[in-house]
């Protein structure tokens, strides 16, 4: 049990978030115990779920800044198995305090060890950096996703953040994986972007996720309803891929 | 003469590199003279025009931690009036230098000081967060221009960077103007996003660019064959677009 994935890439914009989200509300929705932990200063996890309508007090900032049990963080994200912890910086001091908080590389595998062995799967979302907050995420992490678009700056990103990865591994944590490289906002229509995931699945072969989330308006338009695609349009493409994906990752676990 | 613009947002992949490289490229081709300046430790300007191909040497790296003159570090990006300053980090080891130097939040200002009466625009593209590059960046600008995409997680986004914005401008910069919100990758069959843009009309009304950048996947080629969408395809919408979008900011320089 305890399964903790980061979802990483220093490209901005490739779809950690709402990978971050869609995934971990699948595996909840085949029953798996489920916590997502939101990295990002930003606080995209609590946007995705409109948590400022519901005056949160305590966040992570409160945990690694002032001492605050995780427990007391832990929020129920409306679906079953699926809990949240939100960042809740509320600041730019606040960021600043956090991120040089952070800078002790394994604070965050520390304060998530407890509730390790109450969750199947801790899902981390990073912010588009290998800033301290990162590096926190990829320390804890037993593995890692990585979402690329197939485009062509995303691709150059990627070949330099797996080395980078090396690099993180050898120096702060030689347990991590590389969970997977998943193709988001796949656009079929666009030539290129067939020619990019192909030369994708050649050069790095079964580290490319077999299932690929295309992109479809109903997973840009579910954060503005305050959902998961999955919740907000199960029957889209999106919300039945993202299903996949999991099912894909809980089998790879199976193999392993 | 000088006009310092930054290209800033932290909401990532929204099209802040894609606008500094196709925005300096039309101000160039309207005969303006032109420098980008790349402040992603990524590198991405220097991704756009290939310069991997060219054994580049020196870059704002060699400036901002070796107190290399700026002089030394100009590279013409093969279009006249169109000069660019790769950022030319090797490692993180080198990013970590960077960002640390970069804590004098005017260092960037008082490097391109020099400079500012040889062009008629400094074109700064910055990473997606508010560290100490992208102040340093909005520390040197006169303006900053918000890419924006029509989707929920930039709309949260922007409205926290506006508010982020006048308190930077306020410790740091008091004649940073706001140039312009650019709403960018436009799809005009999306409902939703079509909404969007009429309430950043309605709520920000002349701050939002008259000229709005449609998703085209011409665009998204460009990078790939290293040159920017006007050279590469000079008829698509987004070359068309772009060029339209240095002739708004130049009127709206001459109103002023
Ligand atoms: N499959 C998809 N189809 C359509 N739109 C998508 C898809 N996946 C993500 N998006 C949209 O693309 C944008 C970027 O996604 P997201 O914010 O999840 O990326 P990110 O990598 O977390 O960004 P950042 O680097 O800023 O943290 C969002 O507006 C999101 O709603
Ligand atoms: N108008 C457009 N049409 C289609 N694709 C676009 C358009 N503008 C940008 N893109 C593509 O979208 C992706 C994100 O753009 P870009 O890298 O310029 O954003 P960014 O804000 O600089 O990202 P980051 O936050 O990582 O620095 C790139 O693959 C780019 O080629
Ligand atoms: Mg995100
Ligand atoms: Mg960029």
């Amino acid at each position: 049990m305890g399964q903790i994935i980061s979802i990483s890439s220093q490209k901005g914009g490739v779809g950690k978030t709402t990978t971050a989200v869609n995934l971990g509300t699948s595996l909840a929705i085949f029953n798996k115990s489920v916590l997502l932990v939101d990295l990002d200063p930003q606080g995209s996890i609590g946007i995705s779920f409109h948590l400022e309508d519901y005056h949160i007090k305590f966040g992570l900032y409160e945990v690694m800044v002032k001492n605050m049990p995780l427990t007391g963080t832990i929020i129920n994200s409306g679906l079953d198995n699926l809990d949240l912890i939100p960042t809740n910086i509320r600041s730019e001091d606040q960021e600043i305090e956090m991120y040089s908080k952070a800078l002790k590389l394994d604070l965050l595998k520390t304060i998530i060890n407890p509730v390790k062995k109450i969750y199947d799967y801790i899902i981390i979302d990073c912010p588009p950096n290998l800033g301290s907050m990162t590096l926190n995420g990829l320390v804890a992490a037993d593995s890692v996703i990585i979402p690329v678009v197939s485009e062509y700056y995303a691709l150059k990103a990627l070949g330099k953040f797996l080395n980078t990865l090396k690099s993180i591994s050898k120096k702060y944590n030689r347990q991590l994986k590389i969970g997977g490289i998943l193709v988001t906002m796949f656009d079929r229509r666009i030539k290129k972007q067939k020619e990019i995931v192909e030369y994708l699945r050649m050069t790095f072969k079964n580290l490319v996720f077999e299932t690929v989330i295309p992109r479809n308006s109903k997973v840009a338009e579910a954060p503005s309803v305050g959902k998961p695609v999955i919740l907000h349009a199960i029957h889209s493409e999106g919300a039945i891929k993202y299903l996949k994906l999991a099912e894909e990752i809980m089998s790879k676990k199976n193999e392993n």
